[in-house]
């Protein structure tokens, strides 16, 4: 279990273990379970209503976002600290993690409420497509967040899976700042190992695994253009970003 | 600590996704 890519007998049911426990504390923080998801209609905004979005100014528009963004970090922060091993860590390093890879999880698990036929996301009640964020001034972030979901949906990934795959996001041990890197790189060499399992018992093969390792880079990208946009936006609307944005996403984003 | 005041709460707190 300690880095060998098979697993021996006595590992296998330490892996079962942990992939169970990820996959629970995963569906229990997911901020939509399964049967809503089932229950939502699928419905898309209207052209009216789209016109609307788009004719929202545009400090109303990152207020907006930055709120949905905040409210599935908040679910995400929940989900780290059921993470095996996480909450044993030093709170250094808690929040070098939180504040590195919670987005990349909420970018993650955006392939839930991703429908892929019609390239819409469940936003502010219901299906959105790329036009409905024009408003916010980003359209070469927002296509390629809309690119990133369609691609990982692509994989049609369990539960489990994604779960295990958000926590090796996480558990990153290459973040700058981390305190006990050693730590850090063994939780996510298990989760690693757990998520590798897994893949072999749902017979998924070797190439979801690297397709996974791949999106870890576009997440990283996608991030990152994020805190760009933002830095943008901040220089132009410092006011609106102080006294309007969550408190939770200036401590995360604002610098 | 100060800096990230809301984050440490965060992790302190035992919340539930129903308070949220």
């Amino acid at each position: 279990s300690d880095g060998d890519a098979s697993p021996t007998a006595s590992s296998v049911a330490e892996l079962d273990h942990l992939a169970h426990v990820t996959s629970r504390s995963h569906l229990e923080t997911c901020q939509y379970l399964r049967e809503e998801l089932q229950q939502m209609s699928w419905q898309n905004f209207l052209q009216d209503e789209v016109e609307s979005y788009q004719s929202k100014p545009r400090e109303g528009m990152w207020q907006l976002c930055a709120v949905k963004i905040t409210e599935a970090i908040q679910y995400v922060v929940e989900f780290a600290k059921r993470i095996d091993g996480f909450m044993d860590l030093c709170q250094n390093d808690q929040i070098v993690l939180l504040k590195a890879g919670s987005l990349e999880v909420v970018f993650v698990r955006m392939c839930r409420v991703f429908d892929s036929q019609n390239n819409t996301v469940y936003f502010d009640g219901k299906f959105a497509g790329p036009d409905v964020f024009k408003a916010l001034g980003c359209d070469d972030l927002i296509a390629s967040v809309f690119d990133f979901a369609k691609s990982l949906c692509s994989l049609h990934l369990t539960e489990d899976e994604l779960a295990l795959f958000s926590s090796f996001v996480l558990l990153s041990a290459d973040r700058t700042w981390l305190q006990d890197k050693l730590q850090v790189e063994k939780l996510q060499q298990k989760t690693h190992l757990a998520l590798q399992h897994v893949l072999q018992k749902n017979q998924r093969g070797d190439g979801v695994l690297h397709k996974l390792r791949c999106k870890v880079s576009a997440l990283r990208s996608l991030c990152s253009r994020h805190t760009e946009k933002l830095s943008a936006f901040r220089a132009v609307y410092p006011d609106v970003v102080r006294t309007h944005f969550p408190p939770l996403y200036k401590e995360l984003f604002g610098g | 600590k100060e800096k990230h005041k809301i984050l440490h709460q965060l992790l302190q707190n035992s919340t539930s996704p129903v308070d949220l």
